[in-house]
């Protein structure tokens, strides 16, 4: 599954 | 990851190195704000709840723990260190944080991208993070001198928030369908709440005298 932007940030 | 995302994050771990030094070296959290501190504790378990069931990258999973671990350890010196406890300026400390809480949740019970338990919980994360400095800004108002170490974390998390900036704009010239809204808008009234900060420290800094927020 592709996570949306932000939500691969800190 | 681009090159002010980490040295976004770095800044940000930076900060809080600083800050664990000034009190396990200095055994005192002087012009510190524990209310400050528990919000971020708050903010660090609500968002990163999806270290239980999503994995985006190791260096993602091992600095949420670090994150995790340190505004828990700062919060347990503040609350419970039997010799730096004694130092938390409580009378100075006396903003409503539980407001920026109930706010928080109100917001992102109405406006979120997704209406799920994670993600309003997220979203809420989102928003916290965006006015959990306050408490620590008006203590630095009454504070009066504030020492080198606690000027360093505040204008170090301040540079991190705007190296987030940086990296939002370079994601989005590059990479196709990156669109975040929330945690644009929230990002840049973070970062504005720092331009008074910013200002004093600098020019402190340049006259070369101890920092002061009139």
């Amino acid at each position: 599954q592709i996570r949306r932007g932000a939500h691969d940030e800190l | 990851m681009n090159v002010f995302r980490l040295a976004g994050d770095l800044t940000h771990l930076l900060s809080l190195v600083v800050l664990l030094l000034k009190i396990v070296a200095t055994k005192s959290c002087r012009g510190v704000s524990a209310k400050t501190q528990e919000l971020y504790a708050i903010v660090f378990v609500t968002r990163y709840l999806d270290l239980l069931f999503s994995f985006v990258s190791l260096y993602n999973s091992v600095m949420k723990v670090v994150f995790l671990g340190s505004a828990f350890s700062i919060v347990y010196f503040m609350r419970y260190h039997k010799v730096v406890r004694h130092t938390y300026d409580r009378e100075l400390d006396t903003f409503r944080s539980s407001f920026l809480v109930a706010g928080s949740m109100v917001l992102a019970l109405l406006i979120n991208s997704k209406y799920t338990f994670f993600e309003v919980l997220w979203t809420f994360s989102i928003y916290l993070e965006a006015v959990a400095i306050l408490p620590q800004l008006v203590m630095l108002q009454r504070t009066g001198n504030i020492d080198n170490l606690t000027g360093n974390y505040v204008f170090l998390l301040g540079m991190y928030r705007g190296l987030y900036i940086l990296n939002w704009i370079y994601r989005y010239s590059t990479e196709r369908r990156y669109w975040q809204m929330i945690v644009w808008v929230s990002g840049i009234i973070q970062t504005a709440l720092y331009a008074d900060f910013f200002y004093y420290y600098l020019k402190c800094w340049n006259e070369n005298r101890t920092l002061v927020i009139p």
